[in-house]
């Protein structure tokens, strides 16, 4: 089973389309195995992605450094999962 | 003795518990709800669809389904929560026994049940089919780029990678092939609802152009009423619009291919959540998300009935 211990949901709104560009750009790239679980559309509209712990730091400085304004939506996508694995044995259970 | 009315609606469950749990409804409720069978997925589970049906033959249909992409859970648990909420409101709600005196309403609950079991047994976030892509290692077609609609544009992939990867040709995918077919043998669908998550829209023809939809205005006025309907139960607020317009560029969607062959209702609707939680939409979210999406279903429904064509 895969999991995604450290993983985080990044929601990154792009201010611009130079930046929309950069973030297609950012979701193309395969060895960072990125996943947009909200495609970017257009500036304003939040763009939602889910960062391999491993390309957390490059990403974060990615945005960072070219000024594209984020918040960290989901901090660890396992503790989630974990959570949602308990509540759906717990009824089975009773 | 199993009993629908047993079942955790609250919780989410597995591909097993949701078809033993279509088996109970069926036999709670044999004058009204069936199970047919409409083909296999890719790798040979059973596609089931429930029809709710009082009679008659080749009745004017609706025909929703939600999990197409299998990890929005939410949805395949909306799917469950309406399916009983139809059976139980049969002659009980006025505007539900209209819509059956006179329509049929099938409802795939596990439209991807191939990316269904792997969310439950390997990858919680898989969202495509199962299938394999010849030359390359990567798996599976996005179920809602597949479909011969504006097929193969920009807003679709050619990369058997990507997560909007639309598959090597049109309904290459078993699981969108069966449905077509369904659609078109049924030849009397007059409006199709694919249950999404996540960002709160109802959306409407096209994705695959900038062109409005024949019935753009009808559509749009619809659309309003609906997530007005809908906001009213919790003050969820949903944007509604054509995909182009509301979202982005989407070519091979379900809803438009459905719209070209004269579906004229044709809907996805995306449910919550509006940037907290995405796919992963705890389960003490589904009652309330699986009530207010009810009255904006029930609004097109009733819609459809009262506007024959």
């Amino acid at each position: 089973e895969q999991l995604f211990v450290g993983d985080q949901v990044l929601r990154i709104v792009a201010s611009n389309k130079e930046q929309l560009t950069l973030l297609r750009v950012l979701g193309e790239q395969e060895e960072l195995q990125v996943d947009f679980w909200h495609h970017p559309t257009s500036p304003g509209h939040p763009a939602d992605l889910r960062v391999p712990f491993s390309s957390l730091q490059a990403v974060k400085l990615f945005l960072e450094s070219n000024r594209i304004p984020y918040r960290i939506m989901i901090k660890d996508v396992q503790e989630l999962l974990d959570e949602e694995k308990k509540n759906m044995t717990k009824p089975r259970r009773t | 003795e199993r009993s629908t009315s047993t079942f955790d609606f609250a919780s989410y469950h597995t591909m097993e518990e949701i078809y033993n749990w279509m088996d109970t409804l069926v036999q709670d409720h044999p004058s009204l709800v069936s199970k047919l069978q409409i083909g296999q997925s890719y790798e040979n589970r059973p596609l089931y669809v429930l029809k709710f049906s009082t009679g008659g033959s080749n009745r004017p249909a609706i025909w929703l389904d939600t999990g197409i992409h299998s990890r929005e859970w939410i949805t395949q648990a909306t799917g469950v929560w309406t399916a009983n909420k139809i059976a139980e409101e049969y002659g009980q709600d006025p505007s539900v026994t209209a819509i059956l005196d006179t329509m049929d309403i099938f409802l795939e609950i596990i439209a991807n049940p191939d990316g269904f079991a792997f969310t439950h047994s390997s990858n919680r976030l898989w969202r495509k089919t199962r299938s394999l892509n010849a030359g390359s290692r990567c798996v599976g077609v996005d179920p809602n780029r597949n479909w011969d609609a504006g097929f193969g544009g920009s807003g679709s992939s050619s990369n058997p990678c990507s997560e909007i990867y639309r598959g090597p040709h049109p309904h290459s995918e078993r699981e969108v092939k069966a449905i077509v077919d369904f659609i078109l043998s049924h030849g009397n669908v007059k409006s199709a609802i694919s249950i999404h998550s996540y960002s709160q829209m109802l959306l409407f023809p096209y994705g695959y152009k900038t062109t409005p939809a024949a019935h753009h205005q009808e559509l749009n006025e619809l659309a309003k009423k609906a997530v007005s309907d809908l906001a009213a139960v919790y003050g969820t607020k949903y944007t509604y619009g054509s995909v182009v317009d509301t979202i982005y560029p989407a070519d091979g969607t379900a809803t438009d291919w459905a719209y070209d062959q004269g579906v004229k209702y044709s809907f996805t609707m995306e449910l919550r959540d509006t940037g907290r939680y995405g796919f992963l939409l705890p389960s003490n979210q589904i009652l309330p998300t699986a009530t207010e999406t009810w009255p904006a279903l029930l609004d097109i429904m009733v819609h459809v009935l009262e506007h024959p064509y």
